[in-house]
C-alpha cells in the first residue's frame, strides 16, 4: 500500500509533468487509488486540470508555510480514484524562507505520513532543478522514475543527475530505488532517438522500462482541455503508451 | 558596446540554450565579438562544443568560489570572434553555499565589469528556475529575451515568470529592458503552435520577435557534432532562423 514515486530530473521539458499526469490517470483508470503532489513551482499540474490560481485553496505552500495539514491541500479531479495536491507555490523564495529550518528535507516527508496508506500510488511532479524543492520529493519517495528525452543534452545531463541523486540516496534516503527510466518523445523515424535509444538501454541495462513514449501531438494538446489524455482521447499513441507503463509498474510489484 | 543580454525562462526544455548557443554564433558569424556565459549547473553550453568535464579550466563555480578572474575563465571555439565561459557548477549545492554571502546576488555583474566592453553581445544561458544563479544573471543583464516554446504548459508559466522579473527588475535593475520574446519550435501545421503564437502575439504587442524559430531536427542534431548550426549546416532552417534573429536585433539597435 501507498508507494511514493518521484518523477524527477534536472534537464528542462522532458515530460515529467506530462508523464506524472497521465501515469497517474492511467493508474486510476485501472482501479488503482492515485495522489499525484506538484512540487513544481510552475504549477504545470493544477494548469493540467483547468484549475486557474485562483481555484485553489491550499496547496504545497500552505503545507509547507502554514502547516496546513495534508487532508486539507487535496483537490478531486473527474476521475474517481484519482486526487491531487497543486504546488501553488508562487516562487523559488519558498523555497528558500520555509525550507531553510531544521530537518526541512523532511517537511514533505512527514507532511504526507498521515495519508500515505490511503492511496495505492503517491506520484510527485519535481521542477527542473537540484534544489530543496526535489530534495525533499527524493527524501519522501519510495522510489524514482526519470523521464529521458530522445535528445542529446538531455542523455549528456543524466551522468550529472545520477551523481546527485546517489549521494542524496546515501545521506538522506538509503530505501529509495529507481523503479525505471522511461524514454520519451520518441521518434523512431529520426537517428537521434535511436542513437539515444541505444546509448540508454546499453549504459543502464535492466532499468530501462520496455514501454516507451512516443512524440505525439495529442500529449501536448489534452492540457488545453484540461484533462489527461487517457479521459479524451483513450485511444491515442499518447494515452496508451502511458497505460501500457502503468500495467508494466503494475507487473513488476506483481513478480515482487 | 558590450551589451549583456539574458536567456531565460522558468519552464524546461523552452530552447533557451539552443537560442544561447545559436544566437551567439550567428553574432560572430555577422563580425560581432560575443561572450557566451552558462549559469546553468547541467553544462550544455559546454556539451555543444564538445567539452567535457575534464576539458574545463575554470568556469562560472571557479568565478563564484575561488574569485578566478573572469579572464581566466574565458575558452576559445572554432569561430574567432566567440568566446564562452562553461558553467562547471555541478550541483545547486554552489547556488546556496558561494551564494548566500552578503551581496550575493551581484557576483556575475562584477565579475563581468573589467570585460564588458571588449565584446559586441555577452549572452547568458539560465537555468529553468527562479533561484541564485537566475537571479546573478538577471541583475547583471541589460536585457532579456525570453523563449517561449509554442506549447500550452509553456503559454501558462509564462504570466508567473514575468510577475517575478518585473519585481527583480524594480528591487535589483531598474535598466532591465526586455529585448524580446521568442517564439521557440514553431510547428505551423499544427493547431496547438497557431493557437499559442496569436495568443503570445496578442498579449505581449510589439515585444514578440518577427522572426519565429521553427521546429527543425537539425537544431537537436548539432550539438552532437560539438558545433552551432550555423557552423556546420548554415542552409538549414534552423541556422537561417537564427541569423534573421541576429540580423533582427541588429536592425533594432540601428534604429535606436
Ligand atoms: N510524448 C510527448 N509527445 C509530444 N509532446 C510532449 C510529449 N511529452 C510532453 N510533451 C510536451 O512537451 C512539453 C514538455 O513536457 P513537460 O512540460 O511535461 O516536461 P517537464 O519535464 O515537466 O518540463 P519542466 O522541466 O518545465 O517541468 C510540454 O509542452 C508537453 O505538452
Ligand atoms: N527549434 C527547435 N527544433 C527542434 N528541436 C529543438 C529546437 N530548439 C531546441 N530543440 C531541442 O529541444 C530540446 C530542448 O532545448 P534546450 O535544451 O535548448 O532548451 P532549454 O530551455 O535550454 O532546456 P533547460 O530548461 O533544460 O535548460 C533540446 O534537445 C534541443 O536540442
Ligand atoms: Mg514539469
Ligand atoms: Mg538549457
Amino acid at each position: 500500500m501507498g508507494e511514493i514515486i518521484a518523477i524527477a530530473s534536472q534537464k528542462g521539458g522532458v515530460g515529467k509533468t506530462t508523464t506524472s499526469v497521465n501515469l497517474s490517470a492511467s493508474f486510476a483508470q485501472l482501479g488503482y487509488k492515485t495522489l499525484l503532489i506538484d512540487m513544481d513551482p510552475q504549477g504545470s499540474v493544477a494548469t493540467s486540470f483547468g484549475y486557474g490560481r485562483y481555484d485553489i485553496r491550499n496547496g504545497v505552500l500552505e503545507m509547507f508555510t502554514k502547516d496546513v495539514p495534508v487532508q486539507e491541500c487535496i483537490h478531486p479531479t473527474e476521475m474517481d480514484l484519482f486526487h491531487f495536491i497543486p504546488s501553488n507555490v508562487w516562487s523559488d523564495e519558498v523555497d528558500k524562507r520555509s525550507l531553510m529550518g531544521a530537518a526541512a528535507e523532511f517537511k514533505l516527508k512527514n507532511a504526507l505520513a498521515p495519508i500515505k496508506n490511503l492511496y495505492d500510488y503517491i506520484l510527485i511532479d519535481c521542477p527542473p532543478s537540484l534544489g530543496n524543492l526535489t530534495f525533499n520529493a527524493l527524501i519522501a519517495a519510495d522510489s524514482l522514475i526519470v523521464p529521458i528525452q530522445c535528445e542529446y543534452y538531455a542523455l549528456k545531463a543524466l551522468g550529472r543527475f545520477l551523481k546527485m541523486t546517489r549521494s542524496l540516496k546515501t545521506e538522506y534516503n538509503p530505501d529509495l530505488r529507481y523503479r525505471g527510466f522511461l524514454l520519451t518523445m520518441v521518434d523512431t523515424r529520426n537517428n537521434l532517438s535511436k542513437r539515444v535509444i541505444n546509448k540508454v538501454r546499453y549504459t543502464l541495462q535492466g532499468l530501462v522500462f520496455d514501454t516507451m513514449i512516443p512524440r505525439n501531438i495529442r500529449l501536448a494538446e489534452v492540457p488545453y482541455y484540461g484533462k489527461p489524455a487517457v479521459m479524451i482521447d483513450k485511444n491515442s499513441k499518447g494515452a496508451q503508451s502511458y497505460l501500457a507503463l502503468a500495467r508494466e509498474i503494475l507487473e513488476q510489484d506483481a513478480r515482487q
